[in-house]
């Protein structure tokens, strides 16, 4: 197999705490983000409709534009889908752009596609979120088609304003830290 | 003098007068929610009962994208919508509200999947929320980024906040420690906005560096040609920079800009806040002015500001400009360790990896954006 996210940390965030192994039938809601055409171009179009000095600046790309431009080859949109409909995988959602996939499947189904993974859940507080504490690998023939499947290690991302009352301790504590140091 | 950061005063300080209002009713601005935290249209109009009598504005939310929930208000969220609609007083303001629909969905890429979407969106996004980017596979982060570029093609504008930990701070497996970046903050492809604070907090002053502001050197992109030669000055002129060991130097650089992120008011369930801080305040500051000079754009016929960096940067190298207020003092947090003692990279003249280009000028601005 081979393994997109090999670096991605696995690491459970402060706060969420282990539930269980999600049950075979429980459904799961996997991203699968589809390689794209024409990187390389889009980069460079980038560039010139946001540089004042080109005669191209502020000339956008509509959505259609767009999607001509990046939608995946013909061969990545089969492949996928040829892989997906294997494993009894239909009716997924996909974008203008066509160059992502959001499946619903059982996760016994998606422990078979992802050889490795485990899908568990955790809460945080009233939140509750289903993630693999294990990497998960797809086949070889694959690598060409995926860049990575969202929905198996990332958690929801902790947003905190900070309160001036808690930054004037934490510069006490650090100034005492860097004094001590 | 004044006794926290309230709309009047980002007004007075950005120099933004009574007519620097949107005026077009196809003109938007957005930001965005990942969290089960809502923000409460009441909250929204007794915000703009009790501060924002001296401007023409707006007083409700006009769409809000993906499920509000009843609950509490957020604090996060309360901020974003009350600021955004304070600098971009009067503009169409979108809400787009992604916890996840399902429990296994990243909410973060729902949002993005979200934006891909839908042909008719705002042309300015204010996002505040970032991972560190050690902790996120590259596989993940590259394609990101493509999708940055993909709305940076269609003429949006995407502001990141820098984060609120300063340089961040990363033990290695062998014990020293470098700086820790954060993402989307470090892509080439999104403008980053850092934080400052009032020399005096009680008067609007001059601006120094929030020590909280985000910033420094992405381990994972290059850096763009835009600020190559900007951050070369910073790199040159600095009279004190950090071991090379703790940043990677020859990496995207942030933040581009900055605005005030400390001492904050915000109402949230009713109830008026003070003490708020963190780029999440400065980053809606900076989307509600970009959307305004959208405004005065759109106006005279020229197309949305779309991604920035390339005018801003531009624009700043052209020679001296007073579109910008230049923050020269001031040092944000790092590692706690002999080599740094918590100092991360300190403010000086010109760009800098605290507060970016620094804080807007906006009748300057709007001067120089209407014709980069």
């Amino acid at each position: 197999g081979w393994a997109p996210e090999q670096d991605q940390s696995l690491r459970v965030p402060a706060g969420w705490s282990h539930v269980d192994r999600v049950a075979p039938l429980d459904e799961l809601v996997l991203t699968f983000a589809l390689r794209q055409q024409n990187v390389e171009h889009l980069m460079k179009l980038v560039g010139r409709v946001s540089d004042p000095d080109s005669p191209q600046y502020g000339k956008y790309l509509s959505l259609e534009e767009l999607c001509t431009l990046v939608q995946p080859s013909r061969l990545t949109l089969n492949t996928v889908h040829k892989w997906l409909g294997a494993y009894g995988i239909k009716g997924c959602k996909t974008i203008s752009t066509l160059d992502f996939l959001e499946c619903v499947m059982p996760a016994s189904t998606a422990e078979r596609l992802l050889p490795g993974a485990q899908f568990h859940r955790y809460v945080s507080g009233e939140r509750s979120a289903v993630r693999s504490p294990v990497p998960y690998s797809l086949h070889e023939e694959l690598a060409e088609h995926i860049d990575f499947v969202g929905g198996l290690h990332r958690f929801p991302a902790e947003r905190k304003v900070v309160t001036r009352a808690s930054g004037e301790e934490e510069a006490t504590a650090q100034y005492q830290q860097r004094r001590a140091a | 003098f004044h006794l926290g950061v309230t709309p009047s005063v980002i007004r007075k300080r950005y120099n933004l007068t009574d007519r620097d209002i949107g005026a077009l009713p196809n003109n938007s601005q957005a930001c965005a929610q990942f969290l089960e935290q809502y923000f409460h249209p009441a909250d929204l109009a007794e915000f703009m009962k009790l501060f924002a009598s001296s401007f023409g504005h707006c007083s409700r939310v006009d769409q809000v994208v993906g499920h509000q929930g009843l609950g509490k208000a957020g604090l996060e969220a309360s901020l974003d919508v009350e600021y955004i609609m304070s600098t971009g007083a009067n503009i169409s303001t979108w809400v787009f509200s992604n916890a996840g629909r399902h429990e296994s969905q990243e909410p973060f890429l729902a949002w993005l999947l979200l934006l891909s979407n839908m042909s008719s969106v705002p042309w300015v996004h204010s996002v505040s929320y970032g991972d560190d980017e050690d902790s996120l596979s590259r596989a993940y982060m590259e394609r990101l980024n493509v999708e940055f570029m993909k709305a940076a093609a269609r003429g949006l504008t995407v502001l990141f906040a820098s984060g609120d930990a300063g340089a961040g701070c990363r033990k290695l497996a062998g014990g020293s420690h470098t700086f820790r970046p954060s993402f989307p903050a470090s892509s080439p492809y999104v403008t980053t906005v850092g934080g400052t604070a009032f020399q005096n907090p009680f008067r609007v002053t001059w601006e120094v560096t929030d020590y909280i502001s985000g910033g420094g050197f992405s381990n994972v992109f290059p850096m763009p040609d835009y600020q190559a030669a900007a951050v070369r000055n910073f790199l040159h002129s600095a009279p004190k920079l950090p071991p090379r060991s703790y940043y990677n130097s020859s990496g995207r650089a942030y933040p581009d800009l900055a605005a005030l992120s400390d001492n904050y008011w915000v109402v949230t369930n009713r109830i008026p806040l003070p003490w708020v801080s963190g780029t999440s305040a400065s980053t809606p500051v900076v989307g509600g002015i970009m959307a305004l000079i959208n405004d005065r754009r759109l106006q005279k016929g020229l197309p949305p500001l779309g991604f920035l960096n390339p005018a801003l940067y531009k624009l700043q190298e052209k020679g001296p400009t007073a579109a910008f207020y230049d923050v020269t003092q001031g040092c944000h947090l790092s590692c706690l360790d002999a080599a740094v003692e918590g100092q991360g990279f300190c403010a000086g003249p010109s760009w800098d990896p605290v507060s970016g280009w620094g804080t807007p000028n906006f009748p300057q601005l709007l001067k120089a954006l209407l014709n980069p």
